[in-house]
């Protein structure tokens, strides 16, 4: 059986935020180390990758593995009854067809209890190597969702270049063309405004923008985010969790 | 023109 609580029902809250757009039905994988979730978006543009590390809960046992496929929409509604600083635990005996969701607030001597409907679901894996990126940036999450924000007033499309002078993120459109060129800096007092580039050798892609624009949900959940890129490969954006991560794999644009 | 490529082509399902 899974028995997983978290302090504050706000944390599943926005991962599940942060994925649903992509995600309809898909299947999370439970055991003693954690949840983890590996799942295609519908037009195979994207890859949600999850991992919750049993760390990351206050109190976590899974005795044996258990999936729980669930249709992420559902599980968000379910959701939305939970105030954000409820105490929330999953609950799920082996091979029971139902989630078990109660959401506790100590001081007001409320239990809520919700039962989701449990599915079996034949799900496609894709098998992703290890990958040496050939840039990597770190920076902060709500800058790269803002800077695709402007952009996408212009175009349908981003083209991101990193070089050792930085990284540029740039669109072109019907009515003009921008760009937002960031530079590698150190801030000390706000390290996560900080931008940091590791390179091997510069890259240039381009990007579909209301893709990227649903993978920025998920800066809520991380002051920085990890952007890796490969000329000719998917993209690799990582928001790290206090203990695991939500990572996309983004399928970029390409020439005829 | 550029069009977006599933992630099929560039990772063996399995």
């Amino acid at each position: 059986m899974l028995e997983a609580k978290l302090d504050a029902a706000s944390q599943l809250k926005k991962i599940v935020e942060a994925i649903r757009d992509m995600l309809g039905e898909c299947n999370i994988e439970c055991n003693e180390t954690g949840l983890a979730l590996q799942s295609l978006d519908k037009s195979h543009i994207v890859l949600v990758s999850l991992l919750l590390g049993s760390d990351g809960f206050s109190e976590y046992r899974c005795d044996r593995g258990v999936t729980l496929g669930l249709n992420i929409n559902s599980l968000a509604t379910v959701l939305r009854c939970a105030n954000n600083d409820d105490i929330l635990t999953l609950r799920s005996e082996d091979r029971a067809n139902e989630l078990i969701l109660t959401f506790e607030d100590s001081k007001a001597d409320r239990i809520s209890e919700f039962n989701l409907r449990l599915m079996d679901i034949d799900q496609e894996y894709l098998a992703i190597p290890e990958t040496e990126y050939a840039a990597t940036v770190v920076m902060s999450a709500a800058v790269l969702q803002r800077t695709l924000r402007d952009l996408s007033a212009l175009s349908e499309a981003v083209t991101i270049e990193i070089d050792k002078e930085g990284i540029r993120f740039s669109a072109e459109g019907d009515l003009g063309k921008g760009s937002t060129h960031f530079k590698p800096c150190v801030d000390m007092e706000n390290a996560e405004n900080s931008i940091n580039i590791t390179l091997s050798e510069p890259v240039s892609l381009s990007f579909n923008l209301q893709y990227f624009s649903n993978i920025t949900k998920a800066s809520s959940l991380s002051s920085t985010v990890t952007l890796q890129m490969t000329a000719g490969m998917p993209a690799q954006i990582e928001y790290k969790l206090p203990s695991g991560h939500v990572r996309y794999y983004f399928a970029p644009k390409i020439e005829d | 023109h550029k069009h977006q490529d599933p992630l099929e082509r560039f990772y063996n399902g399995h």
